[in-house]
């Protein structure tokens, strides 16, 4: 899997 | 995914109402000057990566709009329409929020650097910056129905969420504990009020029936 974090969302 | 959308439109659509209100009222009552300066905080910190980290065009666009929005509604609130209001009972106190904030960002964050514990605190501090809403309305008691449409809608957008990170977990392997944690407790902050506003919409809904 890719990244862990979610920062692409608001 | 369609969760994610949904939550966003919620997002946008409550400060839509908020903004709405204000300015057809001419009035800022009922509305926590706390949590709107806590938004402020909240945007400023989480979207700092605005500098750093190009996304897409909708998501420069939205954090813009929703920095600009709030710092927006702190002017209207105490610049704009502070002399026919003045609110004695936003009395919460804001301190314990932003502490406790803080010290969860120095807790739990992905990398110790300044930016990442800015992140995991613009996280915590929106998880927990609608108390002193919450807490207005309770001592006002008689809350303006547009006031709880605003609430609702922006508990609703984090709300919603939350199935969208199950549906990430899935499809993309992607799992933020950080964010799905406060998102949870955010969640559950709300859900006193969502309870609330369920039953007086079903009961008003009720009511009206020929």
């Amino acid at each position: 899997g890719g990244g862990k974090t979610v920062k692409d969302e608001l | 995914n369609l969760f994610r959308i949904a939550g966003d439109i919620s997002h946008l659509v409550s400060i839509l109402i908020l903004l709405q209100t204000i300015e057809k009222g001419k009035t800022t009552s009922g509305i926590s000057l706390k949590t709107q300066i806590l938004y402020v905080v909240v945007f400023v910190t989480r979207y700092l990566d605005l500098l750093t980290t190009y996304v897409s065009l909708y998501n420069s666009l939205m954090k813009i709009f929703f920095i600009a929005s709030s710092v927006y509604v702190v002017w209207l609130m105490t610049s704009k329409y502070n002399k026919k209001f003045k609110e004695d009972q936003d009395v919460f106190p804001v301190k314990y929020l932003v502490g406790g904030s803080f010290v969860m960002s120095l807790l739990f964050h992905y990398k110790f650097t300044f930016s990442e514990i800015l992140w995991s605190f613009s996280l915590w501090l929106e998880a927990v910056c609608i108390l002193p809403q919450l807490f207005l309305l309770q001592k006002t008691g008689e809350a303006k129905a547009i006031t709880t449409h605003y609430i609702f809608a922006l508990g609703l957008y984090r709300a919603l969420y939350i199935p969208n990170w199950f549906y990430r977990y899935y499809s993309e392997n992607r799992l933020d504990l950080l964010s799905v944690s406060a998102g949870l407790l955010q969640t559950t902050i709300y859900s006193d009020f969502f309870y609330v506003y369920y039953q007086k919409v079903l009961k008003n809904w009720g009511f009206n029936l020929p």
